[in-house]
């Protein structure tokens, strides 16, 4: 059965291509056949696993704007167990390109149930915003994980995702919902990261996920090697907390 | 003689809101007459100043979208020495409702040249993205500041800032520089924020700050008081440093 884990926040820098990433890396190992998909025009996803931009032939795009086009195409080989669908330039004017379409939010879902290549997880790492592609990200989700950091920007941006995400049910008839909300960067020895997370725990205690990641630096080195926490430095904290998150997801999305 | 300073990085929580509202803090605070605008939809600017989102009659999009309308009318005072146009929540589709004018990506500059009321500086907090409100603030721009960690995707993010610069410029037959490459979040203990200061240091060193921002909680926390950090605790850190490129930007911005 394949779990499509969408891994958004229109917050920036909150680790949703750190979480994308050594998710799918943690997922893979753990014997999952997993897609990661990088819908963000920076491709942060694609370059943490040590691969180009796709200046090709057909984009993720080109895909999308193709009725007779599918997602094979784009698909590549990494060189760790996973495979992957590369960011491309052409994601920055998607807003404009798609808008044009009929049902323009609803397109990757199509793409994805008619894809014939069969995975355990697809992975979408999406931009820090809330355009095209993260509702189209979103539409396709059968489960949305919210990374945050413990501060005050962040938590605002927690109500915002919360309304957006209620707005495209009304208008879909969907029932999109946040599965899990993830602690990131979480540094127990700063008073404001207790007290948000705290807070969290309050307000948002059934989605909050039981794995927090730590600050951790390696983290933050592993992309500059082009690699996931996982081939750079497996027994890091970060790389630990990332196991033991896709330990956590396996035990609640796969049973339910 | 108005300087339109726009902060701006389409790498995600690089410090872009708290450049923008604290030097609009620290420029005020130096007898400048300053007026900060949020293009960002998610309103950070807007709410670490301690006001509310634009709900009400007109918004900037409003402006923008009615050659009659002046930017005057969404003006608004705040608690400190600044004034504000604060985000509304049409900025998310901001996108798609200009993009059917004539020249959209212009309209912000010709709107602040319109303007009766007279600035200092006119500070412009970016969204994280390098859509149509971003580009609408590049060409209104007299100088651009970008904020950036010393981690390996920001570095990444500089390499493609300086592409979409160079493509605009092309397009458009102006010259938009990038004036000011700001470190932030830096702190000295981690070798990875030493190894990227130094390349920046090689590769960027005209355009790069020799004001460094620390990484400092004060200025995490004092947006949960909807209040700039010089407000907030004066001595910090973080306050003073950016005190500190207030004055930079003064000496390098008003000769020149
Ligand atoms: N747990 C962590 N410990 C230390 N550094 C981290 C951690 N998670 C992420 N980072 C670093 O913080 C920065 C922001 O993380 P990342 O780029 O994953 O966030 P993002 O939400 O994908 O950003 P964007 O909004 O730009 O897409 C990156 O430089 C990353 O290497
Ligand atoms: N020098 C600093 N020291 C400590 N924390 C900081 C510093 N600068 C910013 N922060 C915190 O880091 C987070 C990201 O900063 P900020 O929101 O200003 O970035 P941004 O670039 O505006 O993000 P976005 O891309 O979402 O607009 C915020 O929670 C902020 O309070
Ligand atoms: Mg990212
Ligand atoms: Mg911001």
């Amino acid at each position: 059965m394949l779990i499509t884990l969408v891994v958004a926040n229109q917050k920036g820098g909150v680790g949703k291509t750190t979480t994308a990433l050594n998710l799918a890396a943690s997922l893979s190992a753990a014997s999952r056949k997993v897609l990661l998909i990088d819908l963000d025009s920076q491709g942060n996803s694609t370059t943490g696993t040590g691969e180009e931009k796709n200046e090709g032939l057909h984009s993720l795009i080109d895909v999308m704007l193709n009725e007779s086009f599918s997602l094979e195409e784009v698909i590549e080989e990494t060189k760790y167990k996973f495979d992957l669908i590369p960011a491309s330039p052409d994601l920055i004017s998607a807003e404009i390109e798609l808008s044009s379409l009929p049902s323009p939010t609803s397109i990757l879902k199509k793409k994805l149930t008619d894809m014939q290549k069969s995975y355990d997880y697809v992975v979408i790492d999406c931009p820090p915003s809330l355009g095209m592609m993260s509702v189209n990200a979103l539409r396709a989700a059968s489960k949305v994980l919210i990374p945050l950091q413990c501060e005050y920007y962040s938590l605002e941006g927690l109500a915002s995702m919360n309304k957006t995400i209620k707005e495209i049910n009304e208008k879909t008839g969907e029932n999109i919902e946040i599965n899990g909300i993830l602690r990131t960067m979480y540094d127990s020895r700063i008073r404001l990261s207790r007290e948000v997370s705290k807070e969290l725990e309050e307000h948002f205690s059934e989605q909050l996920c039981d794995t927090v990641i730590p600050r951790n630096v390696k983290l933050a080195e592993a992309p500059s090697f082009g690699m996931p926490a996982l081939y750079y430095e497996p027994e890091a904290k970060g790389t630990l907390a990332y196991l033991a998150l896709a330990g956590e997801i396996i035990n609640k999305f796969e049973s339910s």
